[in-house]
């Protein structure tokens, strides 16, 4: 599902050429669940810009279901966006003074398909799965972080997506709630969808069926998870 | 140095009240280690930032260095804050457009005290400690999580206060880099400074002299560590 070759990505600071990421190439297939792990700064948030064409890179080959994502327009891509990929941002990314309910129906605000009712259902659900089935109403600002960081989950849910892009999506919750956001990855993951985790946790990487470690903007492993 | 009493604080939403604490009490003494844990939603930032004299509770007292901050002016509580307390936020609050040096510089810009070669020098010694010597003029949009949320502790160590108010101070920062952070805040420790670290890391939490457990805005543990 996902293919890409030879990804460089720099960013230029004054005078200063940062290689965030240096020749990058893997292949995901549909279906996988694969953990993205590596120190601060080793180029995660960078490769899943890039897969969730949200950026693109300095050079190199993004084929997305066989399609080439660098020859897209700009308005191509926002509609693959939209179509195919749930992204979960590793600073959220809410707006701030709308509800949680507001924030997860986003997604569907321009979907002509889909009535208000069924958008708001939707939503409701998907902050169920969360666990804040008693917070819709409260405004981004009136959320504790990790309330915030399942917000922005539910969200990434709610135009059910082929593919999930998580960016640290448990950093801010206790032991147990990240186990229950887990948990829900795993069922997602059972239905079908092709998920992709940046974690900075061990312990949740061994619940994936692969392991990519990534340091200074290279691929220092990928490994499969044999007992899985 | 810590003493606060009966401590509630609530929120209103709409029609309904979120008791975020109810009747906390408790006292630190000088140069404790704390760790203060909790599932999302118990009332941990609640805390912290009445502790940080950021917020006002409903009722009850606090207390520090014997002085009752509800009696205290609005600016008085600032001076307290600038003089005494290093806070570090779970949304790491840095400005914008603006390079990590000058982030860390921030709150000795008006100290009439300081000249700016000596806020330099201290600002990127700060930078050092966290592992950014290599970040310091890039502005906080151009750092990845790990690096703006160290950004953020450098900036609470800068007016060397003699307490550290750490609210998941480790939360977007693999193993490595967390125990790095862990070790300069037990060396901050040893020099004297009483630290109160909020954390969803249960291996941290080993590393404190004192453990409090949060849940729905009470204290349901409150132990020492016998072995340090
Ligand atoms: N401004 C506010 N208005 C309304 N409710 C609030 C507000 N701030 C916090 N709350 C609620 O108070 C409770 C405690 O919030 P708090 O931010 O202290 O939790 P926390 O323990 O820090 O959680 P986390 O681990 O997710 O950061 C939460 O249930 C939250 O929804
Ligand atoms: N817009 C930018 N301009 C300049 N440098 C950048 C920019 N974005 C990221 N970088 C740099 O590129 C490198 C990789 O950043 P990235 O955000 O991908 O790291 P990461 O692996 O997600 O880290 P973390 O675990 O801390 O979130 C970092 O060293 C960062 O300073
Ligand atoms: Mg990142
Ligand atoms: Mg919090």
């Amino acid at each position: 599902i996902i293919k890409i070759e030879k990804i460089h990505r720099y960013f230029t600071v004054g005078e200063e050429r940062v290689h965030a990421l240096r020749e990058v190439s893997f292949q995901i297939y549909p279906g996988e669940f694969v953990t993205i792990m590596g120190t601060s700064g080793s180029g995660k948030s960078t490769l899943l810009n890039i897969l969730g064409c949200l950026d693109a890179p300095s050079s190199g080959e993004y084929l997305l279901d066989g399609q080439s994502i660098r020859q897209m327009s700009k308005d191509q891509r926002a509609e693959v966006r939209s179509q195919k990929i749930g992204f979960i941002f590793q600073s959220y990314n809410l707006l701030p003074k709308t509800t949680a309910l507001e924030n997860v129906e986003l997604p569907l605000l321009y979907n002509a398909s889909v009535s208000a009712q069924v958008r708001k259902s939707k939503a409701l659900e998907a902050l169920q799965a969360v666990g804040l089935s008693d917070r819709v109403f409260h405004k981004s600002n009136q959320l504790s972080g990790g309330q915030q960081q399942r917000v922005a989950i539910a969200r990434s849910l709610i135009n059910n997506p082929i593919m999930l892009l998580a960016d640290e999506a448990t950093g801010n919750l206790d032991t147990r709630t990240s186990y229950e956001i887990l948990a829900l990855f795993q069922r997602l993951h059972a239905e079908g969808k092709t998920i992709l985790f940046v974690t900075h946790n061990p312990d949740l990487a061994r619940f994936s069926s692969r392991n990519l470690v990534l340091r200074d903007g290279r691929i220092l492993e990928d490994s499969y998870n044999t007992d899985r």
